[in-house]
């Protein structure tokens, strides 16, 4: 495993969204999944559309039946994938463009630009997730949000940070293995995190926590996604 | 904007300590033109004003609870930790609990080879 990576300079990412006043993480942080699978396979970068699984997916966790994607009310990525799957893929975001709120669902499927065909849970192993992180591509991950409400930039490593409040999805992007921070002039490696909050949230939108204890829960909801040209 | 620089002479003074004309209402008007920020009315003005006030306190704690990155005022800054996780996150709930491994998961991953 190399000792930095990161899909951004392989153009596997694209440019940092923003959800809006919309609890729709979960939706940003699939199409992250899914467009880095599909540059994975094909070379091809796509913008693909998060409105399509905020109007239109409702799918529910099989052991859960009250925890269903429900738009701006909030949802899993391992749902959308189900429902990609039974729909027959995601509309790319030029043709269903979002807008922030939920609305009625206006799929059309002979605008699919890509196919969900199978996905996978990580072990929260750390290793396993870097190792899965280089081969499939961008992963879906949830992360305890407490501290990013008022994150500015830097390495976070916070002393305390639950990792069973995993209250909001994001996209592991790639690794580092020495982040310089200014105010401990110490050096931590740490996860690459796409956001969907905007350009100006962050680091360019970027999150920066440390790895190696599972901080924040970061490790414990990973998934990945093989996708399929759509013919 | 401006009459909101009337100071409150009244004596039913807010729970909070009247933030109008201190420096903290100095930095939240910076904050709202930076973010481009507004408020229907003077009583949201005010109410805004003091979650602000707390936000930067919290942002202190986040600072020396988390030493090697930087916080400070961010766009969310005039919203409670509710208003936040609601608006701007978005994992649901899995068994009454949120994040681990959630059911919908077809197949665990292979485990890949990663020593050395």
């Amino acid at each position: 495993l190399p000792e930095d990576f990161d899909w951004r300079e392989k153009g596997a990412v694209t440019e940092v969204k923003d959800q809006g006043k919309c609890g729709s993480c979960w939706a940003f942080s699939t199409t992250g999944a899914v467009e880095g699978a599909h540059f994975v396979s094909t070379g091809e970068l796509v913008s693909l559309s998060e409105q399509q699984l905020v109007d239109c997916d409702k799918a529910c966790d099989p052991k859960d039946k009250k925890a269903c994607d429900s738009g701006c009310g909030g949802g899993l990525m391992t749902n959308a994938y189900e429902y990609l799957m039974e729909a027959g893929g995601l509309e790319e975001e030029k043709s269903y463009p979002y807008t922030g709120k939920r609305g009625h669902c206006k799929f059309d499927p002979n605008k699919i630009a890509v196919k969900v065909v199978n996905f996978t849970n990580i072990p929260l192993d750390e290793n396993q997730i870097t190792a899965n992180l280089v081969q499939h591509g961008p992963l879906a991950v949830g992360v305890n949000a407490v501290f990013m409400q008022t994150y500015i930039g830097g390495v976070s490593c916070p002393l305390i940070c639950s990792k069973r409040k995993v209250n909001h999805g994001v996209l592991l992007v790639g690794y580092g293995s020495k982040g310089f921070s200014l105010l401990r002039l110490s050096n931590k490696p740490y996860w690459i995190i796409k956001n969907s909050w905007g350009k100006k949230w962050g680091e360019n939108g970027y999150y920066k926590l440390c790895r190696g204890h599972n901080m924040c829960g970061i490790n414990s909801m990973v998934s990945a996604v093989a996708t399929q040209v759509s013919s | 904007l401006e009459d909101l620089t009337i100071r409150q002479v009244t004596e039913d003074r807010r729970v909070l300590p009247n933030l109008l004309g201190t420096h903290t209402e100095t930095k939240f008007r910076v904050f709202m033109s930076e973010h481009g920020k507004s408020y229907a009315t003077r009583d949201e003005y005010v109410h805004r004003l003091g979650i602000f006030s707390r936000n930067v306190l919290k942002a202190a704690e986040h600072q020396m609870m988390d030493p090697t990155a930087v916080h400070g005022v961010t766009r969310f800054s005039d919203l409670t930790e509710d208003e936040f996780k609601k608006m701007y996150t978005g994992v649901a709930e899995v068994g009454g609990r949120r994040g681990g491994a959630v059911g919908a998961v077809r197949t665990e991953a292979a485990l890949l080879e990663v020593e050395g």
